[in-house]
């Protein structure tokens, strides 16, 4: 079931982005995290042949449901705006360097 | 045929935004030219029944396939990027006017 694979992935990969890979806000993050050096886990759920119920899933899960959808450390960060604004105030970095993927 | 229909609405339009009612790009965009002030045709390319074949005409005829895809007085300005840097160079407003839509 979606759900339970969603909270699995979320629970083993220290960082996340449920993606699409012809979404320009999702290159956005997933450049960001490749500029700034972090290891990640992309899901593109336009690929995957359960994406639509992995979204659904994570639409229940966490109240959102757009892409993209980040997760650090099993915890949910939010979509582009809430990466990047917890870029711009210097939260990023440490969040990625205690994930351990820096 | 697509590329007839897409020239056509370029032509009697001064401002058109092809668009995807789920890209925050495209939403980019058609709010900046709202709180612009200035009228523009938003064609949402999910929504008509011909969207992929207009968008297909669009990249034949201005090499961009993506979305957003802005026309100003039948000029192809181009996607978000180049729509945000021409309004950051202060030469969008002028182009908005002299388009008539403000
Ligand atoms: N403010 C949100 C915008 C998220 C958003 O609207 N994402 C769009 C794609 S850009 C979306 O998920 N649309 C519905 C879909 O693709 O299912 C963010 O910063 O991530
Ligand atoms: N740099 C371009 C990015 C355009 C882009 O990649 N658009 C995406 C949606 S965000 C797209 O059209 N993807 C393919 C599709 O939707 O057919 C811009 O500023 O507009
Ligand atoms: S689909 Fe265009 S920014 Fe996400």
């Amino acid at each position: 079931m979606a759900l339970a694979k969603a909270k699995e992935i979320v629970s083993t990969e220290p960082v996340v982005v449920f993606s699409k890979t012809y979404c320009s806000f999702c290159t956005t993050v997933k450049d960001l995290l490749s500029k700034l050096g972090a290891k990640h886990k992309v899901i593109e759920l336009n690929v995957e042949s359960d994406g639509a119920e992995i979204q659904a899933a994570l639409a229940e899960w966490t109240g959102q449901r757009t892409v993209p959808n980040v997760f650090i450390s099993g915890k949910h960060i939010g979509g582009c705006d809430n990466v990047m604004e917890k870029h711009n105030a210097g939260e990023l970095l440490p969040l990625l360097t205690e994930a351990g993927v820096l």
